[in-house]
């Protein structure tokens, strides 16, 4: 069954998005079939797929997380062989005033994840920038979490926030949960800032961050705009290099390699 | 009473906390009485104004919404002159959950600001990366919102979901609610995106448009990082004079020039 992995960090704009897209393009360019869940109701892995904010009437994460619909009729192709996409829609943001008075709240994620983890070889949830119930929620149906962490002030002096609530979700709600590995982006070689960011944690969890360092290029943030992940937008691209680099690590890691 | 405006946008990482704490610390330095409100859990503009992360036991922004503490004994002082911070902490992430079952849910804020409205010229909301409670909350206790917007397709793609939003607070909940402007921020001129982003905007908003546009510069990034604003961490950088001048054309457009 699936590996599910979860891309989660609660300071905004850090790579959350970039890095989900770009893992999965990568992982299936590796021949693995992967399912990309966009939990945040942004909903920019899909538009940075190129599928339209709430084009057509298919059935996004929302209707099967609140209204109970198979997870199995979320599911969509993308145009990319062994990639596969279930939407989110702004409805989401509603969610989690909805949730709160659910039973079994944090696990209604997991639940419908379940119901089609024997059809993938890994599924990457995208998350919000906050740690509300979307979050614990994916935090809860996952194996493990990803933490993309941009070199910058702000980024590390949430790292603790995060950090607590993942020991927390660990100790009470999913005891498999396991740190993926935290992968540094943003990196700019030519100011301190980046520099001390990154050896500062490389030092604090040496093993658990990741050999690739995604450096700041224009060409990531110009992909989204024309729907593309960065492997089809610009080949020579070095982010292309590094995706698909921590692509190999991830599946080494899981023993798929 | 204080002219109240929240500095919101969903889309994370756009400089909403770099705007709060620079454009206060400018309006400061014009001789106006400013509070900033940290509504965000992430409480980073306590930390760029050099306030520890819940270093002492001052009570904060939680305690007057949630448990009804007097919004006066919030308040702190600043190292700058007329500048004054209501901090938030970690607890607030739980307060979305909180404040669903509470009557008058969305209007907790804004009766918290009223106690205070009296003592300052300008209060400045910091608000977190979504669109749920907090958010609203700061938009209902408003006179007008300013939305930083980085000059990117994620971020630009955010904005109809966030007007749409403000144009449902204005109708059902805050009828005074306007909108005070657009902060075009992270301009970087070396590459086409930022100036296709740019141009977008400035079709499409004219008139809402501040004049200052925020270029991208190592110097904002950094100045977290020494617990000050720009204006004391480097007054030669071109992003002083950006929120010296935001400033500048927020008080003319409130008439207190
Ligand atoms: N390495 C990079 N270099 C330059 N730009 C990047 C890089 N990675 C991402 N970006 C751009 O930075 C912006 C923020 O990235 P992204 O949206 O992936 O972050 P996020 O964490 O998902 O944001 P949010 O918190 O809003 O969900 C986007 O415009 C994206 O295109
Ligand atoms: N004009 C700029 N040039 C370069 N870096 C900037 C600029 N403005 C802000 N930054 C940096 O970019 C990062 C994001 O900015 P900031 O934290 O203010 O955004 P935000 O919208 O408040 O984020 P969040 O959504 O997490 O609350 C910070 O590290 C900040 O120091
Ligand atoms: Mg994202
Ligand atoms: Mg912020």
């Amino acid at each position: 069954a699936a590996k599910t992995i979860c891309v989660a960090n609660q300071k905004g704009g850090v790579g959350k998005t970039t890095t989900v897209i770009n893992l999965s393009t990568s992982l299936a360019l590796c021949g693995k079939k992967t399912l990309i869940v966009d939990i945040d109701p942004q909903g920019n892995a899909g538009s940075g797929l190129g599928h339209g904010q709430g084009a057509e009437d298919h059935p996004t994460i929302y209707d099967a997380l609140v209204e109970g619909k198979p997870m199995g009729s979320v599911v969509q192709k993308t145009p990319i062989a062994n990639l596969f996409l279930a939407c989110s829609n702004i409805d989401l943001t509603g969610a989690e005033i909805e949730l709160v008075s659910m039973p079994e709240r944090e696990f209604r994620l997991r639940k419908c994840l379940d119901q089609v983890r024997g059809d993938f070889d890994f599924i990457i949830i995208d998350c919000p920038p906050s740690l509300g119930l979307l979050t614990i929620n994916s935090l809860v149906a996952s194996d493990s979490v990803l933490i993309p962490l941009q070199c910058e002030y702000y980024a590390l002096e949430g790292l603790s926030q995060l950090l607590n609530t993942i020991k927390r979700v660990k100790a009470s709600l999913n005891p498999e949960l396991a740190l993926e590995g935290i992968l540094l982006t943003m990196y700019d070689k030519r100011n301190n800032l980046s520099r001390e960011v990154a050896e500062d944690i490389m030092k604090h969890f040496s093993t658990k961050v990741f050999k690739v360092v995604v450096p700041r290029t224009v060409r990531l943030a110009e992909c989204p705009s024309h729907g593309k992940p960065i492997y089809f937008y610009d080949k020579q691209s070095v982010a292309t290099q590094c995706y698909l680099d921590l692509a190999r690590q991830v599946l080494e890691r899981s023993g798929m390699a």
